[in-house]
């Protein structure tokens, strides 16, 4: 499950 | 990035912009739920608070404000500038429907109990159904305007394509990020009635969608 800066969609 | 991730944010842009440009021109908001938009606003001003945390990409910071600049454009378009078109008799889904459930899965069902996360676990969660003031609106009224269901289109083609670039993603990269692809397929399930409606009414027939 990504976090923070994982979060790269929009 | 794959090119199923850019198809839909390019969809998704092509959405937003389709709608703030029917408005501005025609200089009306007849037939548009000032509801779904103001909870677009909701849904990109809650998702979008790690501009300030982290830098991901220029396209990344780019594509988010342009999302923030257009969704309150649109806010302010139909409840200033051409309030006097807004029907607000027919914009009349309860909203509290929609936020208390969502805000209280975003406390129960998140990655992180912080602020951020929680923040954008409800952006998540209220996106799915976002949409459904002016679904109900259409079905209140009974009819859309052509330029309406195309805005309607790719707004539900983009999360369609957001699916396929978790596909994608799962089998190059092993990313998976369950809530998101979760609530994705609830939002685009919501498209597919109008999905159909719109292949069968607008696209083969008389280019305005008007309901049984």
């Amino acid at each position: 499950c990504p976090l923070g800066a994982e979060k790269d969609e929009l | 990035m794959n090119i199923f991730r850019l198809a839909g944010d390019v969809s998704h842009l092509v959405a937003i912009i389709i709608l703030f440009l029917k408005i501005w021109k025609s200089k009306s908001c007849a037939g548009i739920s000032g509801k779904s938009q103001v909870l677009f606003a909701l849904v990109f001003t809650s998702r979008y608070l790690d501009l300030f945390t982290v830098f991901i990409s220029a396209y990344n910071t780019i594509m988010k404000l342009v999302f923030l600049v257009l969704s309150y454009a649109t806010v302010y378009l139909i409840y200033m500038r051409f309030r006097g078109s807004y029907d607000s008799e027919n914009d009349s889904f309860r909203v509290e429907f929609l936020l208390v459930p969502v805000t209280g899965l975003a406390f129960l069902e998140n990655y992180a109990f912080t602020p951020l996360e929680i923040l954008w676990t409800f952006s998540i969660f209220l996106e799915a159904v976002a949409i459904m003031p002016q679904l109900f609106m259409i079905t209140k009224t009974g009819e859309a305007e052509s330029i309406t269901t195309h805005y309607l289109f790719f707004l539900g083609l983009y999360r369609a394509l957001y699916l396929a670039n978790w596909v994608w993603r799962y089998h190059t990269e092993g990313f998976f990020d369950q809530i998101a692809v979760v609530s994705g397929v609830v939002q685009t399930i919501f498209y597919c009635d109008f999905f159909y409606l719109y292949v069968t009414r607008v696209l083969r027939g008389s280019g305005k969608m008007s309901l049984p």
